[in-house]
């Protein structure tokens, strides 16, 4: 988080605002609940309480306005930029003004009046931007459900630096931002989609793009904002175009930006049973589709559109040394890449053996080397190689490697 | 004959003259001096911007660079006061 320059902000922690003008795209109810919701974000996590005033002068002016509105700073029409509010201080200082030509919205659509009155009034109070990208914060709109918003850490502990801590004896805490290079980290799901992958985290994605340097963080709201977040297992079905994405019961199609006509849908379309409640993991590989529930494992049949008979069984009958619950699992040129914990697991299928265990980041192409493996062992794991070779690090191959080629040398000179 | 419209290039040296002005203070070309007219300026403000953003610091206006200008946002300054 970041503090405004000079460290402006009020003296007293009873603060008064007041709706000065509306828009006329929202009833004066509506203005007024998303309003005083957005107040509520910043009271819940320190001293300050806001009151709504109708008449004489507040701390917190409130208007909707358009074009040159005589601060300085004109607004630009429909996006673009959408509202700006004034640091702590007397005068215009607190007053938040809104850009009256955006559509403003209580819904997901563009733009919710809630998110942006809740960054404006972060700004009120003190705040600047946050560099941080899942901060409330940050400079730029994202779309959040507003009836599930927590306020993120990052913002917590901007606003307590400057007012202190709440008064609840449990202080209040926040989601915070996941790292990509966080060797603790861990996932939820993992699909590609056209060639890219998406690993899905909380209310996050990271896209991978197989030409791209930088591995792009991005709110899973942002490509589609009607989509839960902890999205729980996922997996494209390259010959449709589409990915499929689970969370509980129910599961959605994309396409693209677009999710499919008639979803969310029941799990139990596929053939699960009414105790199968969540998917831990799914892939797609050779027209059939593998679901990872606990330590089972069913196989759906894409062609037949069924559930093949004999399922489920245990992931290591059919993943050996793959024992148990995974996290996420994706495929890629001839390897399964399954996940569990921060650690992930390169698995050939047709050797049915796993080639390489390394750290999860080594998608991410962090500063760090963070693909090297030699901190895992076979106990560690208790990997079962299914009898088959096993290698578990480039470095290891590398040894072996040198040992024959020095041996070879040895037997030319005899 | 129709009047041509601006080129790909003079949108984007526009876009990224506009957004670095509001919110990287960029001094406003109409007040720029002749030392602050120099492109290592604009350089170090897209660096600075790039730097917030996370993007990579290449002082260009590449195309991740400039599709986060294009994002709607909130009008404060993310620099400076």
């Amino acid at each position: 988080f970041m503090l405004t320059p000079g460290n402006p902000k009020w003296e007293q922690t009873n603060l008064t605002y007041r709706i000065i003008k509306y828009t006329t795209q929202l009833s004066e109810t509506d203005v007024e609940a998303a309003i005083e919701k957005a107040f509520q974000v910043w009271s819940n996590v320190s001293t300050l309480t806001f009151t709504k005033i109708s008449q004489g002068e507040a701390d917190i002016e409130i208007t909707f306005v358009q074009g040159d509105h005589g601060d300085n700073s004109p607004f630009d029409g429909p996006d673009g930029i959408l509202a700006h509010a004034f640091q702590p201080g007397q005068g215009i200082g607190g007053d938040a003004h809104f850009d009256a030509e955006e559509t403003w919205t209580k819904t997901s659509s563009n733009y919710n009046l809630f998110l942006v009155a809740a960054h404006e009034f972060g700004h009120s109070l003190g705040l600047a931007h946050s560099t941080d990208p899942g901060a409330l914060m940050y400079p730029n709109y994202a779309f959040h459900d507003p009836s599930t918003y927590n306020l993120p850490q990052d913002d917590i502990n901007g606003i307590q630096t400057i007012y202190g801590l709440s008064n609840n004896p449990v202080q209040p805490t926040g989601p915070s931002t996941p790292t990509a290079c966080d060797p603790r980290l861990t996932f939820d799901a993992i699909a590609s989609l056209r060639g890219e992958i998406l690993f899905f985290k909380d209310k996050f994605l990271w896209r991978r793009h197989p030409q791209l340097r930088r591995v792009e963080l991005s709110f899973i709201s942002q490509f589609w904002p009607s989509l839960p977040d902890g999205v729980q297992a996922a997996y494209e079905d390259a010959d449709k175009d589409i990915v499929f994405l689970f969370k509980g019961c129910r599961y959605w199609a994309l396409r693209g930006y677009d999710i499919e006509q008639g979803y969310p849908r029941e799990i139990s379309d596929y053939g699960f049973p009414s105790s199968v409640r969540a998917i831990d993991a799914a892939v797609y590989y050779r027209r059939k589709t593998y679901f990872f529930v606990n330590d089972q494992i069913w196989r759906y049949d894409n062609q037949r559109q069924s559930m093949e008979p004999g399922y489920p069984k245990s992931i290591a009958s059919l993943f050996p040394g793959i024992e148990s619950k995974v996290d996420a699992v994706f495929q890629q040129n001839r390897f399964f890449y399954f996940f569990r914990g921060s650690k992930q697991f390169e698995y050939d299928p047709k050797a049915k053996n796993i080639t390489r265990i390394m750290k999860i980041n080594t998608w991410f192409r962090c500063k760090e080397p963070l693909n090297a493996s030699s901190d895992f062992s076979i106990s560690e794991e208790g990997v079962h190689s299914g009898g088959a070779e096993m290698f578990y690090h480039k470095n290891l191959n590398f040894l072996i490697f040198s040992i024959v080629h020095v041996l070879k040398k040895i037997y030319s000179y005899q | 004959f129709p009047v041509p419209g601006a080129s790909p290039e003079e949108k984007n040296a526009r876009v990224v003259q506009d957004y670095l002005e509001k919110f990287y203070q960029l001094p406003q070309k109409g007040f720029r001096s002749a030392r602050q007219n120099s492109a290592s300026v604009i350089v170090e403000k897209l660096k600075e911007m790039q730097r917030f953003f996370g993007l990579n610091e290449t002082g260009k206006p590449d195309r991740e660079t400039l599709e986060m200008m294009q994002k709607p946002r909130c009008g404060v300054p993310d620099s400076g006061d």
